[in-house]
């Protein structure tokens, strides 16, 4: 790794930064993820903190633009130069620039924006390139990223803690591992006959199945589903997420652990949560969810709890009456361990360790048992 | 593949301005293909190749030709 010449870095651990403009590639939330996600691979390995303005002067100022825009140094229409930063400093300095004659995506069909972004702000931060073509910051882009194994290379970690140091709380040097461990020692390969689910939900037409920290997104577009680490997209969502359920007409995603509730719309996090499972209208008995699922044309939520399960009115936004009542009785053939269940092509797929049952609900019967993993193509 | 005619020229050209750009290269070095196998442009390209993980040839090989056709950042590589 290198740094600027002489060094300059922030002489401070909290950082501004400001997306000034937009490029019309992508919709908006995306590029604040993609740049968000991007900050956050820095931010795990050293003491610094990002917060984004809106307005005014920023530390680091994030803008899109063509061509010549106003350093001298002009952007040269699509492909070989992508984009540049510039070191840590006043005005200009410590800013980043992305060329719009790029075609900007948020997977690796077009340039990926958060592996361009996660460089760049590299610089933004004092490192200089690279010579070892495994790090982040080596000067030419490696389309063949697996963007879902994305993580730092140590020599990238070596030279952002040679400027800032290792993380605060962390007690001694944060090594990032250099092998494609990012997949948590007990999650299991996306193909294991044994994979089992922590929970499962719609969201905007995909399917996320979450599992320990990560999830696999499925899209109906796709045969291989995406693999993400939940906090790249949610980063105060809880991992080991006990249930996840979709509010269609609300495009809300609301997920569960212990006794409490979170919300997302898209990659943002709802203000005004974590709340308390109890403000639904549970019982104070129940600390803990198994599983849940919201019917868009019945506008009724269920949240089952061992054998039992509750039903939730969305119009009125409170419980139904005559509940809990037994899942045997209502789900005939559905277990009393769901560890999942999702609704798709008007089938209820009730997901209980490696397998998976789906449910009719017009015939009130289970007409097939699944692997959980059925939906990954293996 | 050894480059031939125009295609050398183009060849050249594109090497000229990445080693301006990103290896400190003085700007407009006249009839800069002709000093090509200078000792100053030889080591210049040497110092390109040993940074991005090419063969330290010292010549435009086809390697190095397509490594300098890939999309990349516009910070130099060395300097300032």
């Amino acid at each position: 790794f290198s740094t600027f010449p002489g060094s300059p870095k922030w002489r401070k651990n909290h950082i501004s930064y400001r997306i000034v403009n937009y490029t019309l590639d992508l919709p908006r939330e995306s590029v604040d993820s993609a740049i968000e996600r991007a900050l956050k691979v820095w931010e795990e390995v050293t003491p610094l903190t990002f917060s984004r303005i809106s307005e005014g002067e920023a530390d680091i100022m994030i803008s899109f633009a063509v061509e010549e825009h106003g350093d001298f140094i002009p952007f040269d229409g699509p492909g070989m130069v992508l984009a540049h930063a510039y070191a840590p400093g006043p005005g200009t300095n410590g800013d980043a620039h992305f060329d719009d004659d790029e075609r900007w995506t948020d997977d690796v069909t077009g340039t990926n924006l958060f592996l361009v972004a996660a460089h760049e702000l590299g610089h933004s931060l004092g490192l200089f390139h690279s010579a070892n073509a495994e790090a982040l910051m080596y000067p030419v882009y490696k389309s063949s990223t697996d963007l879902a194994r994305f993580h730092l290379s140590q020599d990238d970690v070596d030279g952002i803690q040679s400027l800032y140091g290792p993380p605060t709380e962390s007690p001694d040097v944060l090594v990032v591992p250099t092998k494609s461990n990012s997949l948590d020692p007990e999650t299991l390969p996306m193909c294991s006959s044994a994979l089992s689910f922590d929970a499962v939900s719609t969201l905007r037409g995909e399917v996320l199945f979450f599992k320990d920290r990560h999830f696999w997104r499925k899209s109906l577009r796709t045969p291989e589903p995406g693999f993400y680490l939940i906090s790249s997209f949610w980063p105060s969502l809880p991992s080991n997420m006990d249930a996840a359920y979709e509010v269609t007409n609300r495009d809300t995603v609301f997920i569960l652990k212990g006794n409490q509730i979170w919300a997302i719309r898209g990659h943002e996090e709802l203000a005004g949560y974590p709340k308390s499972i109890h403000t639904l209208g549970l019982p104070e008995t129940v600390q803990k969810i198994d599983a849940a699922i919201s019917l868009k044309d019945q506008k009724k939520t269920y949240f089952f709890v061992e054998d039992k399960f509750w039903r939730f009115d969305e119009k009125k936004q409170s419980m139904d009456p005559e509940f809990p009542r037994k899942i045997a009785e209502n789900f005939p053939g559905i277990g009393t361990k769901v560890d999942a269940v999702f609704e798709a092509f008007g089938f209820l797929y009730f997901f209980s360790g490696s397998s998976q049952l789906e449910f009719d609900p017009n015939a009130g019967k289970v007409t097939h048992i699944l692997k959980s993993n059925s939906w990954f193509n293996c | 593949y050894p480059l031939h005619g125009s295609e050398e020229d183009a060849g050249m050209e594109v090497l000229q301005k990445y080693l301006e750009n990103y290896y400190g290269l003085e700007k407009d070095v006249k009839q800069f293909t002709k000093k090509k196998d200078s000792s100053p442009v030889v080591k210049k390209i040497q110092e390109m190749q040993k940074f991005l993980g090419l063969k330290m040839t010292g010549k435009l090989d086809s390697n190095t030709m397509e490594l300098m056709h890939k999309p990349r950042c516009g910070v130099p590589d060395v300097g300032g």
